[in-house]
Protein backbone atom coordinates (compact mmCIF):
# COMPACT_ATOMS: atom_id res chain seq x y z
CA UNK A 1 0.00 0.00 0.00
CA UNK A 2 1.05 3.35 -0.90
CA UNK A 3 2.21 5.14 2.72
CA UNK A 4 -0.98 7.51 2.74
CA UNK A 5 -4.10 7.47 0.54
CA UNK A 6 -7.21 10.15 0.83
CA UNK A 7 -9.90 9.52 -1.85
CA UNK A 8 -11.70 12.82 -0.78
CA UNK A 9 -8.85 14.44 -2.80
CA UNK A 10 -9.73 12.48 -5.51
CA UNK A 11 -13.29 13.23 -5.67
CA UNK A 12 -14.36 9.88 -5.02
CA UNK A 13 -16.67 10.73 -1.55
CA UNK A 14 -19.57 13.03 -1.29
CA UNK A 15 -20.51 15.47 1.45
CA UNK A 16 -20.91 14.11 4.87
CA UNK A 17 -24.33 12.99 5.56
CA UNK A 18 -26.20 13.27 8.87
CA UNK A 19 -28.68 10.24 9.67
CA UNK A 20 -30.63 12.08 12.20
CA UNK A 21 -32.33 10.34 14.76
CA UNK A 22 -32.40 7.13 13.34
CA UNK A 23 -30.14 3.75 13.61
CA UNK A 24 -29.56 4.00 9.78
CA UNK A 25 -25.44 4.48 9.96
CA UNK A 26 -25.67 0.50 7.66
CA UNK A 27 -26.82 2.54 4.75
CA UNK A 28 -25.34 5.35 4.79
CA UNK A 29 -21.90 3.10 4.85
CA UNK A 30 -23.03 1.05 2.16
CA UNK A 31 -24.05 4.21 -0.74
CA UNK A 32 -21.05 5.82 0.63
CA UNK A 33 -19.26 2.26 -0.85
CA UNK A 34 -21.35 2.53 -3.90
CA UNK A 35 -21.12 5.62 -4.65
CA UNK A 36 -17.27 5.29 -4.77
CA UNK A 37 -17.02 2.61 -6.85
CA UNK A 38 -19.32 3.84 -9.03
CA UNK A 39 -17.20 7.13 -9.28
CA UNK A 40 -14.38 4.59 -10.17
CA UNK A 41 -15.41 2.44 -12.66
CA UNK A 42 -18.02 4.82 -14.39
CA UNK A 43 -16.60 8.12 -13.70
CA UNK A 44 -18.90 9.57 -12.31
CA UNK A 45 -19.70 10.99 -8.46
CA UNK A 46 -23.14 10.41 -7.66
CA UNK A 47 -24.91 11.14 -4.29
CA UNK A 48 -27.12 7.91 -3.63
CA UNK A 49 -30.48 7.33 -1.66
CA UNK A 50 -30.18 5.85 1.59
CA UNK A 51 -34.11 6.21 1.93
CA UNK A 52 -34.75 3.56 -0.96
CA UNK A 53 -32.51 1.57 1.28
CA UNK A 54 -35.08 2.31 4.58
CA UNK A 55 -38.15 1.37 2.73
CA UNK A 56 -37.48 -1.19 0.38
CA UNK A 57 -34.94 -3.83 1.70
CA UNK A 58 -37.09 -5.68 3.55
CA UNK A 59 -33.86 -8.11 5.30
CA UNK A 60 -32.98 -5.17 7.22
CA UNK A 61 -34.93 -2.59 10.00
CA UNK A 62 -34.72 0.57 8.29
CA UNK A 63 -33.76 2.74 11.45
CA UNK A 64 -33.69 -0.34 13.94
CA UNK A 65 -30.57 -1.21 11.90
CA UNK A 66 -29.32 -3.45 9.37
CA UNK A 67 -26.10 -5.32 7.58
CA UNK A 68 -24.26 -4.08 4.75
CA UNK A 69 -24.17 -7.48 3.26
CA UNK A 70 -28.01 -7.36 2.81
CA UNK A 71 -28.05 -4.29 1.88
CA UNK A 72 -26.17 -5.04 -1.54
CA UNK A 73 -28.49 -7.98 -1.79
CA UNK A 74 -31.19 -5.33 -1.52
CA UNK A 75 -29.60 -2.89 -4.08
CA UNK A 76 -28.48 -5.69 -6.68
CA UNK A 77 -32.37 -7.44 -6.39
CA UNK A 78 -34.28 -4.22 -6.87
CA UNK A 79 -31.99 -3.39 -9.80
CA UNK A 80 -29.99 -0.05 -8.52
CA UNK A 81 -30.07 2.85 -6.59
CA UNK A 82 -32.02 5.93 -6.92
CA UNK A 83 -30.04 9.01 -6.19
CA UNK A 84 -30.43 11.25 -3.28
CA UNK A 85 -32.34 14.00 -5.39
CA UNK A 86 -35.11 11.61 -6.78
CA UNK A 87 -35.17 9.41 -3.13
CA UNK A 88 -34.44 11.89 -0.59
CA UNK A 89 -33.54 11.14 2.93
CA UNK A 90 -36.08 11.82 5.79
CA UNK A 91 -34.76 9.56 8.73
CA UNK A 92 -37.73 7.30 9.25
CA UNK A 93 -39.17 4.57 7.03
CA UNK A 94 -41.84 4.90 4.78
CA UNK A 95 -43.55 2.93 1.78
CA UNK A 96 -41.61 1.83 -1.69
CA UNK A 97 -41.34 4.28 -3.82
CA UNK A 98 -38.32 2.82 -5.86
CA UNK A 99 -38.86 2.57 -9.52
CA UNK A 100 -36.22 1.26 -11.76
CA UNK A 101 -36.55 3.60 -14.27
CA UNK A 102 -35.35 5.93 -11.43
CA UNK A 103 -32.11 4.02 -10.91
CA UNK A 104 -28.91 5.69 -11.56
CA UNK A 105 -26.57 3.30 -10.47
CA UNK A 106 -26.49 -0.91 -9.86
CA UNK A 107 -24.36 -3.50 -8.72
CA UNK A 108 -22.85 -6.18 -9.51
CA UNK A 109 -21.98 -7.89 -6.66
CA UNK A 110 -20.11 -7.60 -3.00
CA UNK A 111 -17.21 -8.84 -1.30
CA UNK A 112 -15.82 -9.40 2.17
CA UNK A 113 -12.44 -8.01 2.60
CA UNK A 114 -9.24 -9.29 4.43
CA UNK A 115 -9.14 -8.57 8.08
CA UNK A 116 -5.50 -7.63 7.68
CA UNK A 117 -5.58 -3.83 8.09
CA UNK A 118 -2.42 -4.00 5.52
CA UNK A 119 -4.08 -5.55 3.23
CA UNK A 120 -7.55 -3.42 3.79
CA UNK A 121 -5.28 -0.55 2.90
CA UNK A 122 -3.67 -1.69 -0.24
CA UNK A 123 -7.23 -2.72 -1.16
CA UNK A 124 -8.49 1.12 -0.40
CA UNK A 125 -5.67 2.63 -2.43
CA UNK A 126 -6.24 1.09 -5.42
CA UNK A 127 -10.21 -0.06 -5.51
CA UNK A 128 -11.73 2.77 -3.54
CA UNK A 129 -13.74 3.75 0.27
CA UNK A 130 -14.59 0.44 2.08
CA UNK A 131 -17.48 -0.27 4.25
CA UNK A 132 -16.87 -1.14 7.54
CA UNK A 133 -18.40 -1.23 10.98
CA UNK A 134 -16.81 -0.79 14.61
CA UNK A 135 -17.62 -0.32 18.13
CA UNK A 136 -18.48 3.33 18.88
CA UNK A 137 -17.13 3.52 21.78
CA UNK A 138 -16.07 7.13 22.81
CA UNK A 139 -17.40 8.67 19.68
CA UNK A 140 -20.55 10.42 21.77
CA UNK A 141 -17.95 12.95 22.90
CA UNK A 142 -15.19 12.33 20.33
CA UNK A 143 -14.12 16.09 18.58
CA UNK A 144 -10.90 15.92 16.90
CA UNK A 145 -7.87 13.78 16.52
CA UNK A 146 -6.82 9.91 16.18
CA UNK A 147 -8.90 8.20 18.89
CA UNK A 148 -7.27 5.14 20.10
CA UNK A 149 -9.49 3.77 23.05
CA UNK A 150 -8.21 0.64 25.42
CA UNK A 151 -8.81 -2.32 23.92
CA UNK A 152 -11.18 -3.89 26.48
CA UNK A 153 -13.24 -0.66 26.53
CA UNK A 154 -13.70 -0.62 22.57
CA UNK A 155 -14.11 -4.22 22.11
CA UNK A 156 -14.09 -5.87 18.42
CA UNK A 157 -17.03 -8.05 19.76
CA UNK A 158 -19.37 -5.27 20.23
CA UNK A 159 -19.64 -3.91 16.74
CA UNK A 160 -22.45 -1.28 16.51
CA UNK A 161 -22.32 1.72 14.34
CA UNK A 162 -21.15 1.16 10.24
CA UNK A 163 -18.75 3.76 8.88
CA UNK A 164 -17.05 4.24 5.30
CA UNK A 165 -13.20 4.59 5.09
CA UNK A 166 -12.27 6.90 3.02
CA UNK A 167 -8.24 7.01 3.04
CA UNK A 168 -5.93 6.40 5.82
CA UNK A 169 -2.28 8.04 6.98
CA UNK A 170 0.19 9.32 9.52
CA UNK A 171 0.01 12.05 11.95
CA UNK A 172 2.92 12.60 13.75
CA UNK A 173 3.65 9.16 13.32
CA UNK A 174 0.06 7.80 14.24
CA UNK A 175 -1.21 6.14 12.24
CA UNK A 176 -4.78 6.35 11.21
CA UNK A 177 -8.04 5.18 8.72
CA UNK A 178 -9.88 8.63 8.05
CA UNK A 179 -13.50 7.56 8.64
CA UNK A 180 -16.75 9.28 7.03
CA UNK A 181 -19.13 9.30 9.32
CA UNK A 182 -22.96 9.74 9.02
CA UNK A 183 -23.61 12.25 11.63
CA UNK A 184 -23.86 15.65 10.22
CA UNK A 185 -20.52 17.75 9.72
CA UNK A 186 -20.90 19.22 12.89
CA UNK A 187 -19.66 16.52 14.51
CA UNK A 188 -16.44 14.86 14.68
CA UNK A 189 -13.48 16.59 12.17
CA UNK A 190 -16.35 18.15 9.57
CA UNK A 191 -17.82 15.13 10.23
CA UNK A 192 -15.05 12.67 10.09
CA UNK A 193 -13.52 9.95 12.71
CA UNK A 194 -10.06 9.27 13.08
CA UNK A 195 -9.30 6.05 14.55
CA UNK A 196 -5.74 4.60 14.76
CA UNK A 197 -4.74 2.29 12.04
CA UNK A 198 -2.46 -1.29 12.67
CA UNK A 199 -3.85 -2.59 15.72
CA UNK A 200 -7.90 -3.55 14.86
CA UNK A 201 -8.93 -0.75 17.07
CA UNK A 202 -12.43 -0.96 17.78
CA UNK A 203 -12.89 -3.89 15.43
CA UNK A 204 -12.50 -2.06 12.37
CA UNK A 205 -11.23 -4.70 10.11
CA UNK A 206 -13.64 -7.11 11.42
CA UNK A 207 -16.48 -6.34 8.79
CA UNK A 208 -14.63 -4.80 5.85
CA UNK A 209 -17.00 -4.63 2.73
CA UNK A 210 -17.54 -3.88 -0.73
CA UNK A 211 -19.47 -3.79 -3.73
CA UNK A 212 -18.46 -4.68 -7.07
CA UNK A 213 -19.29 -2.54 -10.21
CA UNK A 214 -18.31 -3.93 -13.58
CA UNK B 1 -26.25 15.18 63.60
CA UNK B 2 -23.03 15.61 62.22
CA UNK B 3 -19.95 13.75 64.07
CA UNK B 4 -17.89 16.18 63.15
CA UNK B 5 -17.70 20.10 62.72
CA UNK B 6 -17.89 21.40 59.26
CA UNK B 7 -14.58 22.80 59.39
CA UNK B 8 -12.43 20.47 57.10
CA UNK B 9 -12.88 20.22 53.01
CA UNK B 10 -11.09 17.06 53.46
CA UNK B 11 -13.05 15.25 56.21
CA UNK B 12 -16.05 13.51 55.34
CA UNK B 13 -18.68 12.09 57.57
CA UNK B 14 -21.48 9.75 58.69
CA UNK B 15 -24.85 11.40 58.53
CA UNK B 16 -28.27 10.78 60.02
CA UNK B 17 -31.10 9.87 58.20
CA UNK B 18 -32.87 12.82 58.37
CA UNK B 19 -30.22 15.17 57.25
CA UNK B 20 -29.98 12.57 54.27
CA UNK B 21 -33.52 13.63 52.91
CA UNK B 22 -33.19 16.03 50.82
CA UNK B 23 -30.78 14.53 48.93
CA UNK B 24 -31.94 11.25 48.76
CA UNK B 25 -35.35 12.89 47.73
CA UNK B 26 -33.74 14.14 44.32
CA UNK B 27 -31.72 11.14 43.80
CA UNK B 28 -34.89 8.85 43.78
CA UNK B 29 -36.66 11.74 41.75
CA UNK B 30 -33.63 11.69 39.23
CA UNK B 31 -33.83 7.68 39.50
CA UNK B 32 -37.18 8.17 38.32
CA UNK B 33 -37.31 10.53 36.31
CA UNK B 34 -39.52 10.06 33.20
CA UNK B 35 -41.38 6.70 34.43
CA UNK B 36 -44.79 6.55 34.47
CA UNK B 37 -46.73 6.64 38.05
CA UNK B 38 -46.76 2.98 39.11
CA UNK B 39 -43.67 1.99 37.42
CA UNK B 40 -41.34 4.19 39.94
CA UNK B 41 -39.29 2.39 42.36
CA UNK B 42 -39.22 3.55 46.19
CA UNK B 43 -36.28 4.25 48.43
CA UNK B 44 -35.76 1.12 51.05
CA UNK B 45 -32.64 1.54 53.29
CA UNK B 46 -30.17 4.83 52.66
CA UNK B 47 -27.05 5.86 54.72
CA UNK B 48 -24.52 8.04 53.45
CA UNK B 49 -21.65 10.71 54.15
CA UNK B 50 -21.01 14.32 53.66
CA UNK B 51 -18.01 16.24 52.77
CA UNK B 52 -17.60 20.10 52.01
CA UNK B 53 -16.67 21.12 48.57
CA UNK B 54 -16.36 24.56 47.39
CA UNK B 55 -19.68 26.52 48.78
CA UNK B 56 -21.64 23.42 49.02
CA UNK B 57 -21.93 19.75 50.48
CA UNK B 58 -21.47 16.69 48.48
CA UNK B 59 -23.34 13.67 49.48
CA UNK B 60 -21.75 10.51 48.84
CA UNK B 61 -25.66 8.25 49.02
CA UNK B 62 -25.79 3.90 49.37
CA UNK B 63 -29.15 3.21 48.84
CA UNK B 64 -31.57 0.89 47.98
CA UNK B 65 -34.56 0.93 45.51
CA UNK B 66 -36.93 -1.33 45.66
CA UNK B 67 -38.42 -1.31 41.81
CA UNK B 68 -42.05 -2.12 41.43
CA UNK B 69 -43.19 -6.01 40.38
CA UNK B 70 -43.87 -6.37 36.59
CA UNK B 71 -46.96 -6.58 35.99
CA UNK B 72 -47.02 -7.43 32.12
CA UNK B 73 -47.18 -11.13 31.88
CA UNK B 74 -46.11 -10.67 27.97
CA UNK B 75 -42.74 -8.78 29.78
CA UNK B 76 -41.92 -9.96 32.22
CA UNK B 77 -39.55 -12.57 33.17
CA UNK B 78 -40.54 -15.25 35.10
CA UNK B 79 -40.76 -15.90 38.54
CA UNK B 80 -41.56 -12.19 38.60
CA UNK B 81 -39.83 -11.36 42.10
CA UNK B 82 -39.69 -7.86 43.59
CA UNK B 83 -35.97 -6.45 42.26
CA UNK B 84 -33.78 -4.45 44.71
CA UNK B 85 -31.23 -2.25 42.89
CA UNK B 86 -28.20 -1.30 45.24
CA UNK B 87 -27.25 2.31 43.97
CA UNK B 88 -24.54 4.92 45.02
CA UNK B 89 -25.15 8.21 44.18
CA UNK B 90 -23.19 11.61 44.66
CA UNK B 91 -25.40 14.24 45.16
CA UNK B 92 -23.85 18.12 45.14
CA UNK B 93 -26.00 20.57 47.04
CA UNK B 94 -24.92 24.21 46.22
CA UNK B 95 -26.45 26.84 47.81
CA UNK B 96 -29.67 24.61 48.21
CA UNK B 97 -29.54 23.66 44.51
CA UNK B 98 -29.05 19.84 44.33
CA UNK B 99 -26.84 18.09 41.05
CA UNK B 100 -26.52 14.66 40.93
CA UNK B 101 -23.14 14.12 39.82
CA UNK B 102 -22.93 10.23 39.84
CA UNK B 103 -25.19 7.08 39.73
CA UNK B 104 -24.02 3.37 39.62
CA UNK B 105 -26.71 0.80 40.18
CA UNK B 106 -26.92 -2.75 39.87
CA UNK B 107 -28.87 -5.35 41.49
CA UNK B 108 -28.62 -6.83 44.99
CA UNK B 109 -26.29 -9.90 45.22
CA UNK B 110 -24.88 -9.48 41.78
CA UNK B 111 -21.97 -7.70 40.77
CA UNK B 112 -23.92 -6.68 37.61
CA UNK B 113 -24.24 -3.15 37.17
CA UNK B 114 -25.88 -0.78 35.00
CA UNK B 115 -25.13 -0.57 31.89
CA UNK B 116 -21.82 1.51 31.03
CA UNK B 117 -22.15 3.26 34.68
CA UNK B 118 -19.38 0.96 36.34
CA UNK B 119 -16.94 0.87 33.15
CA UNK B 120 -14.30 3.34 34.08
CA UNK B 121 -14.62 3.06 37.71
CA UNK B 122 -11.53 0.01 37.96
CA UNK B 123 -9.17 2.06 35.72
CA UNK B 124 -9.64 5.83 37.54
CA UNK B 125 -11.01 5.64 41.34
CA UNK B 126 -9.00 8.72 41.31
CA UNK B 127 -11.37 11.29 39.49
CA UNK B 128 -14.14 9.83 41.89
CA UNK B 129 -12.09 11.32 44.33
CA UNK B 130 -10.56 15.01 43.11
CA UNK B 131 -11.99 17.82 45.00
CA UNK B 132 -14.41 19.43 42.82
CA UNK B 133 -14.00 23.04 41.92
CA UNK B 134 -16.07 25.74 43.73
CA UNK B 135 -19.43 26.95 42.30
CA UNK B 136 -19.02 23.55 40.23
CA UNK B 137 -22.84 23.29 39.69
CA UNK B 138 -22.87 27.12 38.63
CA UNK B 139 -19.77 26.64 36.65
CA UNK B 140 -21.47 23.69 35.20
CA UNK B 141 -24.85 25.38 34.43
CA UNK B 142 -23.23 28.48 32.53
CA UNK B 143 -21.46 25.82 29.80
CA UNK B 144 -24.65 23.57 29.50
CA UNK B 145 -26.59 26.93 28.73
CA UNK B 146 -23.84 27.72 25.72
CA UNK B 147 -24.37 24.02 25.05
CA UNK B 148 -28.15 25.08 24.80
CA UNK B 149 -27.61 27.92 22.73
CA UNK B 150 -24.64 26.85 20.36
CA UNK B 151 -27.26 23.29 19.13
CA UNK B 152 -30.42 25.15 19.41
CA UNK B 153 -31.88 22.97 22.22
CA UNK B 154 -34.99 23.51 23.74
CA UNK B 155 -36.49 21.38 26.60
CA UNK B 156 -40.37 20.66 27.24
CA UNK B 157 -39.97 21.20 30.83
CA UNK B 158 -38.27 23.15 33.37
CA UNK B 159 -37.87 19.13 35.03
CA UNK B 160 -36.82 18.30 31.67
CA UNK B 161 -33.95 21.05 31.89
CA UNK B 162 -32.77 19.98 35.15
CA UNK B 163 -32.50 16.42 34.21
CA UNK B 164 -30.41 17.27 30.58
CA UNK B 165 -28.30 19.34 32.79
CA UNK B 166 -27.58 16.33 34.99
CA UNK B 167 -26.85 13.80 31.88
CA UNK B 168 -24.61 16.53 30.58
CA UNK B 169 -22.71 17.14 33.71
CA UNK B 170 -22.25 13.32 33.96
CA UNK B 171 -21.17 13.11 30.35
CA UNK B 172 -18.65 15.95 31.27
CA UNK B 173 -17.25 13.30 33.70
CA UNK B 174 -17.39 10.47 31.38
CA UNK B 175 -15.87 12.50 28.69
CA UNK B 176 -13.07 13.21 30.69
CA UNK B 177 -12.87 9.62 31.50
CA UNK B 178 -12.74 8.81 28.10
CA UNK B 179 -10.26 11.39 27.32
CA UNK B 180 -7.81 10.03 29.91
CA UNK B 181 -8.17 6.38 28.62
CA UNK B 182 -7.45 7.36 24.75
CA UNK B 183 -3.62 6.02 23.82
CA UNK B 184 -3.77 8.48 20.58
CA UNK B 185 -4.50 12.11 20.41
CA UNK B 186 -8.60 12.67 20.59
CA UNK B 187 -9.50 15.24 22.16
CA UNK B 188 -13.13 14.39 23.78
CA UNK B 189 -15.60 16.99 25.30
CA UNK B 190 -18.85 18.72 24.49
CA UNK B 191 -20.44 17.54 21.21
CA UNK B 192 -24.12 17.62 20.32
CA UNK B 193 -24.64 14.17 21.57
CA UNK B 194 -23.72 15.74 25.06
CA UNK B 195 -27.47 15.94 26.77
CA UNK B 196 -28.28 12.43 25.90
CA UNK B 197 -27.71 9.66 28.19
CA UNK B 198 -25.84 6.28 26.72
CA UNK B 199 -28.49 4.47 26.52
CA UNK B 200 -30.81 7.14 24.42
CA UNK B 201 -27.57 7.24 22.53
CA UNK B 202 -26.89 3.83 22.12
CA UNK B 203 -31.20 3.41 20.93
CA UNK B 204 -31.42 6.53 18.86
CA UNK B 205 -27.84 5.90 16.79
CA UNK B 206 -26.46 2.82 16.66
CA UNK B 207 -27.11 -0.21 15.27
CA UNK B 208 -27.50 -3.33 17.52
CA UNK B 209 -27.78 -5.81 14.53
CA UNK B 210 -24.27 -5.59 13.42
CA UNK B 211 -23.46 -7.89 16.70
CA UNK B 212 -26.02 -9.73 16.76
CA UNK B 213 -26.50 -11.46 12.70
CA UNK B 214 -24.40 -12.92 10.83
CA UNK B 215 -25.28 -11.52 7.58
CA UNK B 216 -25.56 -13.26 4.39
CA UNK B 217 -22.04 -14.47 3.75
CA UNK B 218 -20.36 -12.74 0.98
CA UNK B 219 -17.39 -14.17 -1.13
CA UNK B 220 -14.25 -13.25 -0.41
CA UNK B 221 -12.34 -10.59 -2.55
CA UNK B 222 -9.34 -10.99 -4.32
CA UNK B 223 -5.94 -9.59 -3.08
CA UNK B 224 -5.03 -6.30 -4.77
CA UNK B 225 -1.35 -7.72 -5.77
CA UNK B 226 -2.97 -10.84 -7.37
CA UNK B 227 -4.92 -8.77 -10.07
Amino acid sequence: APPEWDWRKKGAVTEVKDQGMCGSCWAFSVTGNVEGQWFLNQGTLLSLSEQELLDCDKTDKACLGGLPSNAYTAIKNLGGLETEDDYSYQGHVQTCSFSAQRAKVYINDSVELSKNENKMAAWLAQKGPISVAINAFGMQFYRHGIAHPLRPLCSPWLIDHAVLLVGYGNRSNTPYWAIKNSWGSNWGEEGYYYLYRGSGACGVNTMASSAVVN
Amino acid sequence: VPAKPRADDEQAWDLSPPELLAPARFALDMYNYGRAAGMRAVLGAVRGRVRRVGRGSLFSLEATMEEPPCNDPLVCLLPVTKKTMLCSFEVLDELGKHMLLRRDCGPVNTKATEYGNETFSSFLPMLNKDPLPQDFSVKMATVFEDFMKTYNRTYESKEETQWRLTVFTRNMVRAQKIQALDRGTAQYGITKFSDLTEEEFYTIYLNPLLQKEPGRKMSLAKPVDDL
